[in-house]
């Protein structure tokens, strides 16, 4: 994932 | 998924649990802020927009579900069904003084300059502060019932535990999310002074009191 946008945290 | 993050959701679950069963149990909003919690529902629905557009996982997606719906539920059981009991004398604390520079800095400091990227951030920085009213409330009055206490261990922990969770993925990983992690560093340094009370006071079984 290209870090940020994929916000995978809650 | 690190462990880290793992008990870090379980005692964001606890704390919302524990609150909702404090206001129902006791049918009463004595020494809960209102301010905090309209402020949480705030935080969970600027951060969960994507909650249709992107399916991370079914335990991500039921999270948010549970987050919203969960605050919602409290909000609502502060200022409609048990809204005599609220104490709204001692829930002074002005929201604007935070929702505001949550706004202006998320439009600042953002991962980019779309609706959702500024809504994200937003919830994020509001999410750090949106407890003050909370502990100020407790200070105002002095004390705060022992389920008060501990929904206010579970919840200052909750992001306690992410902390480590970043430098865990940080380590493994090697990125990091420089806004979660500023903004976590700060809503878990407000909770310190707190801390202290609850690990000198109600773990020893006396009541937590804001010495004068």
């Amino acid at each position: 994932s290209d870090g940020h946008n994929a916000h995978d945290e809650l | 998924m690190t462990l880290f993050r793992l008990a870090g959701d379980l005692s964001h679950v606890l704390a919302i649990l524990l609150l909702l069963y404090k206001i129902w149990t006791t049918k009463s909003a004595a020494g809960i802020s209102g301010k905090t919690q309209l402020m949480f529902c705030m935080v969970y629905v600027t951060r969960y927009l994507d909650l249709f557009t992107s399916f991370i996982s079914v335990y991500n997606s039921t999270m948010k579900v549970l987050f919203i719906s969960a605050s919602v539920a409290t909000v609502y059981l502060i200022y409609f069904k048990f809204k005599a009991t609220y104490d709204g004398n001692h829930d002074t604390f002005r929201m604007e003084f935070v929702i505001v520079p949550a706004l202006i800095l998320a439009l600042i400091w953002n991962y980019a300059f779309t609706f959702f990227e500024i809504s994200w951030a937003f919830s994020i920085f509001l999410e750090a502060v949106a407890i003050l009213p909370q502990l100020f409330m407790v200070t105002k009055t002095g004390e705060a019932e022992n389920i008060t206490s501990h929904y206010l261990f579970a919840l200052g922990s909750y992001r306690a535990l992410y902390i480590l969770n970043w430098i865990d993925r940080y380590y493994f990983e090697g990125h990091w999310d420089p806004i979660a992690v500023t903004a976590g560093i700060v809503q878990t340094v407000l909770y310190g002074d707190f801390f202290y009370l609850y690990f000198t006071r109600v773990i020893k079984g006396r009541k937590l009191q804001v010495l004068p």
